[in-house]
This record gives structure tokens, sequence and C-alpha cells, in this order.
């Protein structure tokens, strides 16, 4: 029996909304210990992977361990049915569960929608992903990464990233000219959000797709900041993390001449 | 031509 009852719905609505563009069906692992989802697009260059930890919901109920294959299309449409204060239950026998219960109960505990979803079965390749000391880290507004991305999307189909001692510079450069942003490293005591942290052991400097930084950037409701990891010739890791959990985003860079 | 080699590359399978 699997039972999962999350206070916080919305949160679930903003999650399906930042991984349904970048994937199509995914395998829901679910623990004792949470919800898991590792899933890459189509092209293998893009992989998400997220986390909501059991504590974050009440109750959190898993004998035991089993896969919900979704196609997050599907589930994100009846999860716009919930409303964005409802509280949202999940609800799988176990493994021969064949489909996903959900309930939508309003915060006034007076009007409460169930739903079923159809299940299916997904051949999934997982990746292991070794923890990693990356060369530079940068936690800086969500915000302000979501512009970026969307403002040299104008420009280019790719954006460079340096990272230096105190700065970090998104370049673009198209066809009807260039682009770049600077942002330099600042700290803000009052409103830490809005700081731009740069940790840096050397230099970096890296190619992406802008196409896949702007599907990453869906993220940007669950969290007002954004960490992003870089190193030489390494996917980059964009992270949001939330307060029962996090998704990450991982992207190959673009590479040699 | 810059190439972009797929996850796989850099992430073993386990």
């Amino acid at each position: 029996m699997f039972e999962a009852r999350l206070i916080q719905g919305g949160l679930l609505k903003k999650l399906l909304e930042s991984v349904k563009e970048l994937v199509t069906d995914a395998n829901f692992d679910c623990s004792e210990s949470g919800i898991a989802l590792q899933a890459m697009d189509n092209s293998h260059v893009a992989l998400v992977s997220l986390l909501l930890r059991s504590e974050g919901f009440d109750p959190y109920r898993c004998d035991r361990g089993f896969s919900l294959g979704v196609n997050l299309n599907s589930l994100n449409k009846i999860l716009k049915c919930a409303g964005n204060d409802d509280i949202i239950t999940l609800r799988a026998d176990d493994n021969s569960a064949d489909s996903l219960s959900l309930s939508f109960e309003n915060p006034n505990n007076d009007r409460i929608g169930e739903y079923e979803l159809k299940l299916m079965d997904i051949d999934q390749e997982h990746l292991s992903i070794p923890e990693t000391d990356y060369d530079a880290t940068i936690i800086m507004p969500s915000a302000e990464f979501q512009r970026i991305c969307r403002d040299l999307t104008v420009v280019s189909e790719s954006v460079t990233i340096d990272v230096s001692k105190d700065t970090i510079k998104f370049t673009a450069e198209g066809e009807l000219g260039s682009g770049n942003i600077k942002l330099k490293s600042t700290s803000s005591i009052d409103k830490p959000e809005e700081s731009v942290n740069i940790e840096l052991g050397q230099d970096v400097s890296l190619q992406f797709s802008l196409k896949y930084l702007m599907n990453f950037t869906k993220g940007t409701p669950l969290s007002e900041q954004v960490i992003l990891c870089l190193s030489e010739k390494m996917p980059l890791l964009v992270e949001y993390k939330m307060d029962i959990g996090y998704i990450r985003y991982y992207l190959a860079p673009k590479i040699g001449d | 031509v810059k190439e972009q080699y797929s996850l796989e590359f850099y992430f073993n399978k386990p």
C-alpha cells in the first residue's frame, strides 16, 4: 500500500510543470524514504532528477519499494483539476497497481475531487550520477537566471558561461549579433535570496544549449534561488531546492571545435 | 562544430 498526502498540493502541480517539457514518460520510484524520479530527454543530453522526502508528506506510507510508470502529460492534465491550495493525496495498491488514485481536498474540506490515472510499464535506464566536486558553484536568484536565458535566446541558440573569481558571465553570439550579461558576486544580509554567491575552485568556461536551459527554468516557481554547478568538460547541474526535496537538471556541454 | 555527447558518456550505468 502506498499513500502520500501533500498539504501543499500546489507544489506537485508546479513540479509537473517543471518536468513535462523535458520528459514524457517516467517512473516514480516510491520507497520508505520518499518519491524519486530520474529520466532523460529523448536526445539523452539532458536529465531530470527529483526527490520528495517522505517527511514532507502527512501521512506517508510505503510498505515496500515499487515504481509507478506515469505519462507525465496525462498526470499534468489531471493535476490541473486540483486547486492551488488543495491537499493532494496519492494512493496505489502496490506493484500490481495499474492505476494511481489522486484526491484533491480543498482547504475547507467541503469539496473533494477523486481521479484515477492509468499507469504504464516504462523500461527506463537509470544512470548513476557520482558525487562531484565542481570547479564552480553559483547560487543566484532563480528569476535572474530565467531572465538571462530568455534574453540571450534572442541572440543565439547557445550560451557560453564563464566563471572567474567574482564574476559569472553569460555570452551568446548569433547571426544578428551578440550579447553578454555579467553578474558580480554580491551579498545582501537583509535579502540573501537576492544575492549572487560564487564559490570557485578554478575558472570555468563551458557552452550549453539555451533551448534546454530554458526548459530547466520551468523550475523557477519552486525556489527563489537556483544553484549552478560547473566543471570543465562535465555536465552542468542546475538545482532548485525545496523544503521537501529538490529538482536537479543535468545538461551535457558542447565541447571541442 | 562543437559536439554534444550524451549523458551516458559522463555518467556510468550501474
